[in-house]
């Protein structure tokens, strides 16, 4: 799974001031696999802390606690 | 082929990921931030706690921040090692009586020349 | 809204791979959330 570049293209227009800025298949596929790796990364912190409080469900509470460094 | 999901991926997302209104949290925000020192204006309108929209917070689990959380693929930031220094000098202070520590170690090097 | 749909669904996706990997299970909340996170990002 993972992040289409169309998609990628329509957020990154959402913040561009002219609309027709292009933007190239690498810098997509780039944008593509940094949200990935945000996802991915917000994910598995999410686990661990779940793992670490012994529940199988990961819950907004596991994922507020891993937020601030995240986000950080 | 395009960017928005198509017949069978809405299916999908309605089913297993979309947030109804008969659930207990039906919408998720982020905080907003919110600086004291600026003018009303600039800070945007304060966002009031909605029955069903859970607001993500920064703070419920902040005595939790003393120590660097467990990483995946992406290590800690140096902002991030720093915020976690800070709460653990928070935390520090919090069991302190009476005059600081840091204060008193601070006094101890101060040179009034260097600040007058 | 359609675009945060196309996000939304992505991220579950993901998640549904380190739900697979991990042997741990994401609350619809906790989906929305990271996908609001990622938005904003």
């Amino acid at each position: 799974a993972g992040f289409r570049k169309e998609l990628v293209s329509r957020l990154l227009h959402l913040h561009f001031k002219d609309d027709k800025t292009k933007v190239s298949g690498d810098a997509l596929q780039l944008m593509a696999e940094l949200l990935r790796i945000f996802v991915v990364e917000a994910a598995v912190r999410g686990v661990r802390q779940a793992q670490a409080e012994d529940t199988a469900l990961v819950d907004v509470d596991q994922l507020e606690k891993v937020l601030p460094q995240l986000v950080c | 082929k395009d960017w928005f999901l198509s017949e069978e991926e809405f299916k999908l997302w309605n089913r297993l990921y979309r947030l109804r209104n008969s659930d207990k949290i039906k919408e998720i925000t982020l905080p907003r931030v919110h600086f004291p020192s600026l003018q009303e204006e600039e800070n945007g309108p304060i966002q009031k706690p909605t029955t069903g929209i859970h607001e993500l917070s920064l703070g419920e689990w902040r005595v939790w921040q003393d120590h660097p959380f467990p990483t995946h693929q992406v290590d800690h930031s140096e902002r991030c090692h720093h915020f976690v220094s800070v709460m653990q000098m928070i935390e520090r202070m919090r069991h302190e009586e009476g005059e600081s520590n840091y204060e008193l170690e601070m006094k101890s090097y101060l040179q009034m020349e260097d600040v007058s | 809204q359609r675009l945060k749909a196309a996000v939304h669904y992505t991220v579950g996706c993901l998640c549904q791979e380190v739900e697979a990997d991990k042997e741990v299970q994401f609350s619809k909340q906790t989906i929305a959330a990271i996908s609001e996170m990622t938005f904003q990002q």
